[in-house]
């Protein structure tokens, strides 16, 4: 479970952008949230505070109890690269490796056998419809076979908590609907799963929508009718 | 006017990939053409092919009734710089420039006067909702914020040819709308458009659209009724 209390996350270039305006939020074990609101509205900035890819500027973030300021940094890096799987926005693969060193990679550090590693690697791209271009490079990808990579490589250590930045924005409708068929299927398996998305329907899919707006919540919307 | 004829691109990494394999299109002066299909289908191969961005395997591409292979290289740049303008699926902008620099850069090429550049990069900013973001660079903004910078880039030389690849799959569904919008008013104003974009709703707004799959056209959807 993962709790957020009042976070802000302020940057000075000049002038001062409030990305983050103080955000509280309860993030239950095992449940799905979707999150949406205007462009600028601080959504990828506090789904990489959430995923320890960045410290906030105020504010408490407790992750399985456990205040994330007091953690060692040996601990920090622990449930960054083993708990949480985070799909980028733009992706952020490694240019000089090929889809399969993508995903294995995260496995690498984590001590997976070479062998588990391209099981599995293999396994997450079949799913992703990927299985015929597992040699190229990112630059030898079209925009939505790189987004699938940097999926397949978010899941790749069965983090217990998937966070994906616009999952879908460069997918037709059916590869799209492939993925977030995976995701609910890994939300049934027990996955704590939060997904940025500008699209209502992708959104519908999830138990709740958190809207944002100028750095805030405006509103946490329940879809799940009990 | 553009015509594609039997246009072709193939990879060859290990296995050969017809990334695009015999596309045949008429592209009317003053036109809007929708492309959509699924991801990998070559939509983004062809939008460079016809924004001379890449060339060709096989196949003649004609542009305002010149074969574009016969074109003196000064030509092509010419041609490139100031008739077309190209949105990049993942925006491509220069990474050590401002917000204002990356739209002003394509004007200086044209050899526009620095005030000049100024006054129309602003109010293509502003018309993107932009203006607060003016002196940022690329990585402090949002994925939608780098996608509307991207588009005012397009823009910048007032292109004849407008070829936009995914231009609202970062936006929400409001900045979308504007985008659109803005779209139309160009359209109205005798710009020829080509938009790829996964999502029917925006390919609607075309006169038409071209469906793709495996490299090839399935089908031309007519949308205006007379
Ligand atoms: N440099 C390259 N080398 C090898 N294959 C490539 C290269 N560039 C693209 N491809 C392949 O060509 C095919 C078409 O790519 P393209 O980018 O045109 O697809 P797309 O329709 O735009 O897809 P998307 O909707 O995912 O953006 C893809 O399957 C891709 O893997
Ligand atoms: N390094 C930075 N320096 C200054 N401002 C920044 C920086 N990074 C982000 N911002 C600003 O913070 C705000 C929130 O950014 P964020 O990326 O979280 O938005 P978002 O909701 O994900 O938007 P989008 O839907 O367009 O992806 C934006 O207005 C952006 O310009
Ligand atoms: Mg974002
Ligand atoms: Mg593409």
């Amino acid at each position: 479970a993962i709790e957020v209390e009042r976070l802000t996350k302020t940057y000075t270039i000049g002038t001062t952008v409030h990305a983050v305006d103080g955000v509280s939020l309860n993030v239950p074990h095992g449940s799905f949230t979707a999150v949406m609101g205007p462009s600028g509205s601080g959504k990828s900035t506090l789904m990489q505070l959430i995923g320890l890819l960045d410290a906030p500027t105020s504010g408490r973030l407790t992750v399985n109890g456990r205040d994330v300021e007091g953690l060692a940094d040996e601990e920090r890096t622990r449930l960054r690269g083993k708990e949480i799987g985070f799909v980028f926005q733009s992706f952020n693969l490694m240019p000089k490796l090929t889809v399969l060193g993508n995903v294995t990679l995260p496995m690498q550090f984590q001590g997976v056998a070479a062998r588990e590693r391209l099981r599995r690697a293999e396994e997450l791209l079949a799913r992703m419809g990927m299985s015929d271009r597992l040699h190229h490079k990112p630059n030898q990808l079209s925009g939505g076979e790189r987004q699938r990579v940097a999926i397949a490589r978010a899941l790749a250590n069965e983090p217990t908590l998937l966070l994906a930045d616009e999952p879908t924005g460069n997918l037709d409708s059916r590869t799209g609907e492939e993925v977030l068929r995976l995701f609910a299927e890994l939300h049934a398996q027990g996955y704590t799963i939060m997904l940025v998305t500008h699209e209502r329907r992708v959104a519908e899919r999830a138990e709740r929508i958190v809207h944002m707006e100028d750095g805030r919540i405006q509103e946490i919307e329940a879809l799940t009718a009990a």
